[in-house]
């Protein structure tokens, strides 16, 4: 599973 | 974007109702106290993250100081009018669940990425009292009921976006959308008498 950015939601 | 404008919405309608009925009767104080404390354990990053997103980090700080002024009038201007006798769930066993979740499955070991699934997890329940509240109550005012709609539609509106992101970009974010579709199953039941009553003008009733 590739991770996505972390910081782009909330 | 329309998932965290509910979300925000969500915010004003409470306080709105407050503030019209001078009351925050019907709401759950222990749901409101985890709330708050959702957003501050995620939100920390706002110290390293502040400006990779302005518009990510002006909500982050508006959901932290609403959710912090909501208690506030909840422990102040309308105290009389919270009944701590209906508001008795149990929230430290979702504390303990959410804890236990965030030892055991976080993405890394440090303690931003513990306090991070920590608030994920605690998310998807921090409703659960609110809506036993309702459930022991039998009915719910509209205002309140819309609160709750636009509240639990946020997460929902989140998964379009998990699917795009997982089939057009090529990852995904398997903490955040587990817990995500926990927080929506919760709301399924409210949702359909949300849907069946509330939109055709009905009171809030549970049969």
């Amino acid at each position: 599973v590739v991770q996505g950015p972390r910081h782009d939601e909330l | 974007v329309v998932a965290d404008l509910s979300h925000l919405l969500s915010i004003f309608i409470l306080l709105h109702k407050m503030y019209l009925t001078k009351s925050c009767a019907g709401i759950s104080f222990k749901s409101q106290a985890l709330y708050l404390l959702v957003y501050v354990t995620r939100y920390l990053d706002l110290f390293w993250t502040f400006n990779k997103s302005h518009y990510n980090s002006v909500l982050k700080i508006v959901f932290i100081s609403a959710s912090a002024y909501t208690l506030y009038l909840m422990k102040n201007e309308y105290r009389p009018t919270h009944d701590p006798n209906i508001d008795t769930f149990k929230s430290r066993y979702l504390l303990a669940g959410a804890a236990v979740l965030a030892i055991i499955f976080p993405y890394k070991y440090t303690p931003a990425e513990l306090l991070w699934t920590f608030s994920i997890w605690l998310e998807s329940v921090a409703i659960l009292p609110q809506l036993f509240m309702v459930q022991r109550t039998g009915e719910a005012e509209t205002i309140t009921t819309h609160y709750l709609f636009a509240l639990g539609i946020y997460r929902a509106l989140y998964i379009p976006n998990w699917l795009w992101r997982y089939f057009v970009k090529g990852y995904t974010d398997p903490i955040a959308v587990l817990a995500g579709l926990v927080q929506t199953a919760l709301y399924c039941d409210f949702f359909y008498i949300y849907w069946t009553k509330v939109m055709k003008g009905k009171k809030f009733e549970l049969p």
